[in-house]
């Protein structure tokens, strides 16, 4: 998963994430594909939570999932996930929900509840910092007001960092794969340096939905595993997304 | 440009959008989900469209699970146990999953494994 939350130098805040998902779950030789993430493409579909015939989010999806990976409350805030790989995993998680322990939240679940019930970027960010979880995870989080964006790296009890958008620093987007910011990426899935090397060579005064799109299209930011890609700005309270192709050659993840 | 051994990297693209071209397959339907709806209720206008799409994938999974455990036993292991769960999942997750199954005609455990499928893939 790749997810970029940038501030453009009007202020404007753009939210845009490629959905990997499917490693090792069965190659497809013929196709040179990912069979599970093949599957999963058809079952891609765009949400409009409402209540009250009033929308209280929208979001990308896969149909049957009840979770939330990808969505947006118009006009309050964004939020993705990306997986995080851990020792002290999901597995451990799930087997203390077995044996009984049940204060721990599922991740999409959690996403869930955030975007159906926070009111605000503020409060978004507390529940999805100090909520004790299953599994550890990527939060990827934008607001609505200058400087509101952020990656939260969770472990299952704790919040490890939260890194925030800090324009006096010069840093104007935060982004996210799948490898704590403050270590490299694996050398053999970085995905990082490529995607933050065409965001740089965008420039802020450009940033866009449009040049997202382009970032998020560019190998090996996509990948074989990329099953959707979705753009979403929070003051117009928009939300679009994409299945993706990679044509050869491209990489498997 | 692109580099024609693994990472593939390429210069950063431009112009792909609006998307088209081989990396574009198609735009994403929107659906309601009403929330002012029973949960077991919500999501059966989706499901119903989308049932013989979410079967194939399921389906994936589980010769992906018969290779790994050709004697079946991985499988009945989720059709026996993870039913047993979902009265375990905080609400509205629960009901709204054996809404799917119901709408679905799956196995409930099958889609439990599928909404808990983050948690599992880490194993």
């Amino acid at each position: 998963c790749t997810s970029v939350v940038a501030e453009d130098d009007k202020g404007n805040l753009f939210h845009g994430r490629n959905l990997d998902f499917g490693l090792f779950l069965g190659w497809d030789v013929k196709n040179k594909s990912w069979t599970v993430s093949e599957k999963l493409k058809p079952l891609v579909v765009n949400l409009d939570f409402r209540r009250n015939n009033q929308t209280v989010f929208k979001s990308t999806n896969f149909a049957g999932y009840v979770g939330m990976l990808t969505g947006i409350k118009p006009h309050v805030f964004t939020l993705t996930m990306n997986e995080r790989f851990s020792l002290d995993g999901g597995y451990i998680g799930i087997l203390e929900w077995i044996l009984g322990q049940r204060d721990g939240m599922w991740m999409s679940f959690l996403t869930r509840s955030v975007l159906e019930n926070a009111n605000s970027y503020e409060e978004a960010k507390t529940r999805l910092a100090q909520t004790k979880m299953l599994a550890p995870a990527y939060f990827i989080l934008g607001g609505n007001s200058t400087g509101q964006g952020c990656i939260i790296t969770r472990s299952r009890l704790l919040s490890l960092d939260v890194l925030e958008i800090d324009l006096k620093l010069g840093r104007w987007y935060v982004l996210e794969t799948n490898y704590d910011h403050w270590k490299e990426p694996l050398f053999l899935d970085d995905r990082r340096t490529p995607a933050m090397k065409c965001m740089n060579q965008t420039t802020q005064p450009k940033m866009s939905l449009k040049t997202m799109y382009d970032v998020l299209s560019t190998k090996p930011v996509l990948n074989k595993l990329t099953t959707y890609t979705t753009l979403m700005q929070v003051s117009e309270g928009s939300l679009e997304a994409y299945i993706r192709d990679c044509p050869n050659p491209c990489m498997p993840w | 440009s692109a580099q024609f051994i693994p990472p593939f990297t390429e210069d950063c693209r431009a112009d792909m959008y609006p998307p088209n071209g081989p990396t574009f397959r198609a735009a994403v339907g929107w659906y309601t989900v009403d929330l002012d709806l029973p949960p077991s209720k919500r999501w059966t206008a989706v499901i119903t469209e989308k049932k013989t799409d979410l079967a194939n994938m399921i389906e994936a999974i589980k010769d992906l699970a018969n290779a790994f455990v050709p004697s079946g036993r991985l499988i009945e292991l989720v059709d026996i146990a993870l039913p047993l769960m979902v009265n375990t999942l905080p609400d509205p997750f629960g009901e709204e999953i054996k809404g799917i199954a119901a709408a679905s005609g799956l196995p409930l455990g099958e889609v439990v494994l599928f909404n808990i499928f983050y948690e599992v893939f880490t194993v």
